[in-house]
């Protein structure tokens, strides 16, 4: 990280530097460098090597999460919410994916009824992943759609059904409570559903980011990241700042446009690009 | 709020003496954090702060106002002067049709700011024609004829073909069917992607389009210079358009891009429907950032 063997604060403004520059963002770069300095003052240590290993593994313990036990019931029901273009829909295609591999089978749901051509891009994914798609046609009622592909999901005893919805800013109340509404459509019609609310963020995205988070928790109970476009330059750093201010954390990367371009979040990797 | 902090920073100044390199460094604190909150690059803020902190020391403090309100006034016309003019001219052609040229990262918002484009040209006379470079992208073709349509704009595909044959035979469309502008919507690339570059380059040299926009999502962070950058360096954008701006993002990828590039920011998107573009206005701009 930093070659250098022992904490003075030009190498805190290198380190400051290096966090902000990857989005971490201001006031959790200041924890971190807290952090790093509380420890420094407590640990002996000789090298570089070990200095680096220190503020690697202090930003690396914000990262750590707990797996979801999702249900063995059919259908494990993940609802995809997110921003407008951060790549909601490729990402489910790549989650699809996923779990064809592993033998389960998989239904999606066209929710996003309002851009012109989600549906269209939703079944060219499902076409090509020999994965059926539920849809309505354009303009229709996403919450019809949600419902419908609940009753199919259950009736067909789907292993995953998964919801792909429209980008939304989180500062538009009309289409939150859409977004509220879907929700609860789920909740009556499958017990414990969703299982999953996957939020999906931009790694390009600034501090914006947090605010998005705080939203879609609130509408949907967002409970993992996937993280996009991590192939790009963008460090994705913020969500360092949402895992410490919300507590969710990332689960999924994704690393390109195709459905095989997704990595299972791994902490260590994430903090040695940001650190890179 | 920035103003309210600072006056509580710099309140044991008021009325008397000179603003001096040490009474300020606390503000100049607060102002770094607040551009920085608002993902302003790091090193443009740095620069930034430089450039405040030069126009403000040695200046009286009058009696008609508070250090804090003299030094947002220094803050804000320092952003205004940065972030440029406010101008929506686009290179024209001397013989029609004038070609322009849409461009950037994935997802920012380019198909759905063609269809704003082609709206704003033909609410002033012009007869614009809608071109679907973007053959990668599962039903980018669809989306962008299904904009058009809705805009009673022509829209020109060949389907899954080469985007540098697709232009150039969409200007000779154009040309049958008397419009006198082309829009070429391009795929979302990664700047660092050499062969998705090379083929906008290729695009922009067969083409030759008038002007060639640079189309950056208004939540972009610290990555904004580097993406901005190198898209300038390969294309020699002539404007910049900053999208989704109609949320809460403060867009301090504005000044960053601004600061990194020189180009002109010529347009931001405030919504999805095809009337969601507006002028920049710096003004604006520069009170949004400083929250
Ligand atoms: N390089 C890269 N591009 C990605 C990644 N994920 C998605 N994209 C691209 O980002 C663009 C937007 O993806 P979509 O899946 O349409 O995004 P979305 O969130 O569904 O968009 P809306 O429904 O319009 O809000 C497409 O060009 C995708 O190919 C990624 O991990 N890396
Ligand atoms: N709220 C809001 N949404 C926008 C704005 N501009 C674009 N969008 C939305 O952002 C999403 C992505 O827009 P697209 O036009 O598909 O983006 P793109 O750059 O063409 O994407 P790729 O071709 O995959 O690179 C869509 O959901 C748009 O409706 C804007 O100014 N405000
Ligand atoms: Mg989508
Ligand atoms: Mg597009």
């Amino acid at each position: 990280v930093t070659g250098k063997r022992k904490i003075d604060e030009e190498l805190l403004e290198e380190l400051e530097e290096l966090l902000i520059s990857g989005d971490v963002g201001v006031e959790t770069s200041i924890h971190i460098l807290d952090n790093i300095r509380t420890r420094v003052k407590k640990e002996k240590y000789q090298t570089s090597e070990e200095l680096d290993s220190l503020i690697l593994d202090e930003v690396k313990r914000l990262l750590d999460f707990d797996p979801l036990n999702l249900p063995p019931t059919k259908p494990c029901v993940i609802l995809v919410v997110g921003v407008n273009g951060t790549g909601k829909t490729t990402s489910i295609a790549k989650l699809t994916n996923y779990y064809k591999k592993q033998g389960k089978t998989v239904l999606l749901a066209a929710a996003d009824t309002f851009r012109a051509a989600a549906i269209e891009q939703l079944v060219t994914w499902g076409e090509r992943l020999d994965t059926d798609v539920i849809k309505h046609h354009a303009n229709s009622d996403p919450a019809a759609v949600v419902f419908d592909a609940c009753s199919a999901a259950l009736s067909r005893k789907t292993d995953v059904l998964i919801i792909d919805t429209a980008g939304r800013l989180h500062t538009k109340v009309n289409l939150m409570s859409e977004l509220e509404k879907i929700y609860r459509i789920i909740q009556r019609q499958i017990p414990d559903a969703p299982h999953e609310t996957i939020l999906v963020i931009d790694a390009g995205n600034g501090q914006n980011a947090i605010n998005q988070a705080k939203e879609f928790i609130k509408a949907s109970k967002a409970n993992s990241i996937f993280l996009t476009k991590l192939d790009g330059t963008a460090k994705g750093g913020v969500v360092l700042g949402i895992k410490r201010e919300l507590g969710i954390p990332v689960r999924y990367i994704g690393v390109g446009e195709k459905a095989d371009d997704m990595e299972l979040f791994d902490p260590v990797e994430f903090v040695e690009g940001l650190f890179e | 709020d920035l103003t309210g902090k600072l006056e509580s920073v710099l309140r044991n100044l008021r009325g008397y003496g000179k603003l001096t390199e040490k009474n300020i460094a606390e503000s100049l604190k607060e102002i770094r954090k607040a551009l920085l909150e608002a993902d302003v690059n790091y090193k443009v803020v740095k620069d930034f702060i430089q450039s405040v902190q030069d126009r403000s020391v040695g200046e009286n403090v009058l009696k008609s106002v508070t250090p804090g309100q003299m030094i947002v006034k220094i803050v804000n016309d320092e952003l205004i002067k940065l972030l440029g003019t406010s101008t929506t001219q686009l290179k024209s052609a001397g013989i029609p049709p004038s070609i322009i040229m849409i461009t950037g990262l994935q997802g920012s918002g380019k198909t759905t700011f063609c269809a704003k484009l082609a709206s704003f040209l033909q609410s002033r006379g012009r007869k614009p024609l809608l071109a679907a470079l973007d053959v990668y992208r599962p039903a980018a073709i669809q989306q962008l004829r299904v904009l058009g349509e809705s805009l009673k704009v022509p829209v020109y595909d060949e389907g899954i073909g080469d985007p540098v044959k697709i232009g150039f035979n969409a200007v000779s469309d154009a040309r049958r069917k008397l419009c006198d502008t082309v829009i070429l919507d391009t795929a979302g690339r990664l700047h660092i992607d050499e062969q998705m570059m090379r083929e906008l380059v290729n695009v922009k040299n067969r083409v030759r389009p008038h002007e060639i926009l640079f189309v950056a999502d208004g939540m972009t962070g610290q990555d904004a210079v580097n993406t901005a950058k190198e898209f300038a360096e390969k294309l020699d954008y002539d404007g910049v358009v900053l999208t989704k701006m109609d949320g809460d993002t403060r867009g301090g990828a504005a000044l960053s891009i601004r600061a990194v590039t020189g180009k002109p920011i010529k347009f931001i998107g405030t919504g999805e429907k095809a009337d969601a573009i507006e002028q920049f206005h710096p003004d604006r701009m520069a009170s949004r950032i400083l929250g």
